[in-house]
């Protein structure tokens, strides 16, 4: 276990696996994980970021991995 | 499409910042 829930263990495994050098915007993990609510997609982000997991890009709906 | 420099810019020095926070909570676990 890395201290993480499940859907922020999804969350973050998506986000990792997005090539772009922007990142991916917060509509297409909505759309990736097609049964959670954008409020509780956000709450992850967020939580992701405080960690240092993830952080911003070009604007505060694009989200990169800090590790890879 | 491309990046602009700008943006370059923008994304390293979040890296960075999130690669310190990321730091710093490991060391809070220890």
């Amino acid at each position: 276990s890395n201290g993480l829930s499940a859907t922020q263990n999804q969350v973050l495994s998506l986000i990792r696996s997005c090539p772009d050098a922007q990142g991916i915007h917060i509509h297409d993990l909505k759309q990736k994980l097609s049964g959670m609510s954008i409020a509780v997609i956000k709450q992850a982000v967020e939580f992701l970021c405080n960690e240092g997991h993830v952080f911003s890009t070009i604007d505060e709906e694009h989200f990169r991995s800090t590790d890879n | 499409g491309s990046l602009t420099a700008e943006q370059q810019r923008r994304i390293e020095e979040n890296r960075q910042r999130a690669l310190a926070r990321r730091a710093e909570r490991l060391a809070q676990q220890e």
